[in-house]
């Protein structure tokens, strides 16, 4: 069974996993001890307590401190939470930061030091309301008595306030996707004894926890012909997460999947006479929010924001369904006897000079005949 | 009684040759 798909076949919400999105992805990092022992890739691969895998920095012996690891995820994610399990020290002031678009733009995401104000000019623990959920905290850096194995996890949604009502929240929707993962180190815990001072980071696994962004609209992600990552779309849409109707499926604008709805693209009804729609929001706001999609070029001699009529010269053959492709007939109207070329739509009625009948306007009506003159074909018989 | 259809080699055309169809 589809996860996205009620038994009875309708769309419903779905997401991707839970995982760590982080597991077996390269780590950048700005130093490294230069050891087999302290490899980056020790930060993410399998984080076993029997046999403990850490990534180490160059002693660092002067300011400034500062050691970058940098995580790209391939693709857009929601996450819940990032990870570090420490084998040193942890450090005093460390920033987390995240992008949305694969590293282009960094924006902070948290901070952690004894001094918030002075090393982030930021404030400490400073509160959080609806109107500032999106904006980073700093907190001061809580340090175990085990040094050497250290945890710290910076929970996303923790403390902010619509983190119960995350599906119908596009702020914190927004705050926890990311593309990419860059933790600072910029201040080791200080050593009392300062007369040789000497530091190094050293991390065992670097996590970052969350579903890969499909908007609800996917249960899984997959690699795609070049190997990007990208969600295996459900409900009539399309993108690398889902983010847009697919062609033909513009009948109402693409939303965000909700628990109550999976506010699916829906096609455009155009009786089978076109392949290409658009969409159109003055007409999806007139019809109460229910249809807005508008068909472009109706084939089979029709028209109509759905192709539902028969365009002007053609009329409906009424024992045709509108969806068959002879549903609308050429008027053939009589090339002197009618006044035009177009007749009723419905009934194909060409409009007649005075004195011609016929639907085609080909006979001279009763009580007249034919002349010589094209402009009056029928004239009254004397 | 079925009325007869326009016939299109009566009409005299010398005045209205702009109107004659393609094939008449």
């Amino acid at each position: 069974t589809d996860p996205c798909y009620s038994e009875s076949g309708s769309a419903r919400y779905c997401i991707p996993e839970f995982v760590n999105a982080a597991f077996g992805q390269e780590v950048t990092v700005s130093s490294s001890c230069g050891h087999r022992s302290c490899d980056r890739t020790h930060l993410t691969d399998l984080n076993s307590a029997q046999n403990r895998t850490c990534w180490q920095s160059e002693t660092l012996r002067t300011m400034p401190y500062n050691v970058t690891l940098t995580i790209s995820l391939g693709k857009k994610f929601e996450i819940t939470y990032v990870s570090l399990q420490f084998c040193s020290e942890k450090p005093d002031s460390m920033a987390i930061y995240k992008s949305m678009d694969y590293g282009r733009s960094w924006m902070p995401f948290q901070f952690y030091s004894s001094q918030c104000r002075r090393v982030y000019d930021c404030p400490n623990r400073a509160e959080l309301t609806k109107l500032n959920e999106q904006e980073p905290l700093c907190m001061e850096m809580l340090h175990s008595a085990d040094i050497n194995n250290a945890f710290l996890v910076f929970s996303t949604l923790e403390g902010r306030p619509s983190r119960s009502n995350f599906v119908s929240s596009p702020v914190l929707q927004d705050w926890v996707t990311v593309t990419d993962i860059r933790v600072i180190f910029n201040r080791p815990k200080m050593s009392k004894d300062m007369r040789e001072p000497a530091y190094f980071y050293a991390v065992s696994d670097f996590q970052v926890g969350g579903r890969c962004k499909c908007n609800g609209h996917a249960h899984k992600c997959t690699k795609d012909k070049e190997g990007k990552m990208v969600c295996d779309c459900k409900h009539n849409t399309e993108g690398p997460e889902c983010d847009r109707c697919k062609p033909f499926h513009y009948d109402r604008p693409w939303q965000r999947a909700t628990y109550k709805e999976a506010n699916e693209c829906l096609p455009c009804n155009c009786n089978l006479h076109a392949r290409r729609c658009r969409f159109n929001m003055e007409l999806y706001k007139l019809s109460g929010r229910k249809s807005g999609g508008v068909c472009m070029n109706c084939r089979h001699n029709t028209a109509g924001r759905h192709c539902h009529y028969c365009k002007e010269g053609y009329y409906r053959d009424m024992s045709r369904p509108i969806t068959h492709r002879k549903a609308c007939i050429a008027c053939d109207c009589h090339p002197v006897g009618a006044a035009g070329k177009t007749c009723n739509q419905t009934s194909g009625q060409c409009q007649c000079k005075d004195g011609v009948t016929g639907l085609t306007c080909n006979r001279c009506a009763k009580g007249y005949q034919q002349s010589r003159s094209p402009v009056a074909p029928c004239i009254k018989i004397p | 009684e079925v009325l007869p259809t326009l016939d299109m080699a009566l009409f005299d055309w010398t005045d209205y040759e702009d109107m004659r169809p393609e094939d008449s």
